[in-house]
Formats: C-alpha cells, sequence, structure tokens
C-alpha cells in the first residue's frame, strides 16, 4: 500500500 | 471540506448532544448501550492520536477533542451519576465487546496503510467505528425501550453516515488521487448496520404505539 493516508476527516 | 462533510460532522455532533439532553434532561439511560458508548469511546482515543503529532485545522482539533470529552461525560453518566446509573439495563446490555475489539485489532494489524503504531490505532478505530454500534442494537431488540432513544437519535446518526457517504463520492470526483479503501469499506459497512438499526427502531416504535394505544 502506497504511503500513509492524509487522515484529514474525523 | 464540501457540504455533506461538513453536515455529517454536525449531525454527528448533534447526534451526542441529543444524547446528553435526553440523559441529563430524563435522568435516564434506560436503553442506552453502556458498552457501545465506552467502544466509541475507544475509537475516539485510539484515532484522535494525533492530536499530539498533527494539526490539520482548529475545526478538526475542535471536534476531536468534542468527541472525546462528549463520549467520556455520557460514560460517567452512566457509571457514575447517582440518578442515571440506575436506569441502566446492566442485564440486559451484555454483549461480549471482545468479540468485536480482538478481530478489529487483527484485522488493523494485517490490512493497513503504514505498519506504525499511530497509523495500526487509527486503522483500529476504523474497523471498531464501523460495528461499535452492535451492542446498542442487540440491547434494543431485547429491551424494545424506545424511550430514551429518541427519533432524533437515531435519525441523526444515520444522517452522518450517509452523508459521509455522500462526502466521499463528492471527493473521489472532484480531488484527483482521493482514495481510502480501508474508510469507504468500513464506512459502506457501518451504514447498513446503521439500516439494520433503524429497521428495529421502527419496528419497536411501532410496538410501543400499539401496546399504548387504549383497547
Amino acid at each position: 500500500v502506497r504511503g500513509v493516508a492524509k487522515h484529514d476527516e474525523l | 471540506m464540501n457540504i455533506f462533510r461538513f453536515a455529517g460532522d454536525m449531525t454527528h455532533l448533534c447526534s451526542i448532544v441529543v444524547l446528553l439532553l435526553k440523559i441529563e434532561a430524563t435522568k435516564s439511560c434506560a436503553g442506552v448501550s453502556l458498552r457501545t458508548q465506552e467502544l466509541y469511546a475507544v475509537v475516539f482515543v485510539s484515532r484522535y492520536l494525533d492530536l499530539f503529532f498533527t494539526f490539520i485545522s482548529v475545526y478538526n482539533t475542535v471536534m476531536k477533542v468534542f468527541f472525546i470529552t462528549s463520549s467520556f461525560c455520557i460514560i460517567w453518566y452512566m457509571r457514575h451519576h447517582r440518578i442515571v446509573s440506575q436506569t441502566y439495563d446492566r442485564e440486559q446490555d451484555t454483549f461480549r465487546v471482545a468479540f468485536l475489539v480482538v478481530p478489529c485489532i487483527f484485522l488493523a494489524l494485517l490490512v493497513n496503510h503504514e505498519f506504525s503504531m499511530v497509523e495500526v490505532l487509527w486503522t483500529f478505530s476504523i474497523y471498531l467505528e464501523s460495528v461499535a454500534i452492535l451492542p446498542q442494537l442487540i440491547l434494543l431488540q431485547r429491551t424494545f425501550n424506545v424511550d430514551t432513544l429518541t427519533s432524533n437519535y437515531v435519525f441523526l446518526l444515520g444522517a452522518y453516515r450517509a452523508l459521509y457517504i455522500l462526502n466521499w463520492l463528492y471527493r473521489y470526483f472532484t480531488e484527483p488521487g482521493y482514495s481510502q479503501w480501508i474508510v469507504w469499506s468500513s464506512g459502506t459497512l457501518q451504514t447498513a448496520i446503521y439500516c439494520d438499526f433503524f429497521y428495529y427502531y421502527v419496528v419497536s416504535w411501532r410496538k410501543n404505539e400499539r401496546l399504548s394505544l387504549p383497547s
């Protein structure tokens, strides 16, 4: 899996 | 942030406020599953650990702090409030949460974006949130209690999930490269469970209505 996803949701 | 995401966050926030107001106003938590509320607290704490590492926006931070404190507030009422705690259906609320927590831990260790402490805990919280309503669903099926779980609370929770799906669709079509399979699959499962919850709510409501009608 490619990198850490940006967790901008709550 | 799009309108669906914002409306989803607001309905989620309102559902918690409605539940708290209901408990405070009626001094009763009959029909509310403490196990579900405790799972939500675990979800929020494990997901919002990034409060200490990353800053996204003031909005984000305020909402995260609200979700954590309000979930602990509900738990405090149900466990320690002199009057409210006596109305808790502890004999009925017996769902074994380990059956949910343990599989979620293993799944988070196996399927994640990156094998790091914070990332695995975040993934665990996503998986756990999708099934955290189950003890509440079981309790509702056992007690058929719809007095304390108002139509507003159930409606707002369902609306929150539906709006988040619209938010994902909107972002998928407007943000190039936007994709998050873990959140999408868990969120879809969660919405399906809420639909089940809503179904039982309607059944309970209709049953109660029949029982309360004068013969």
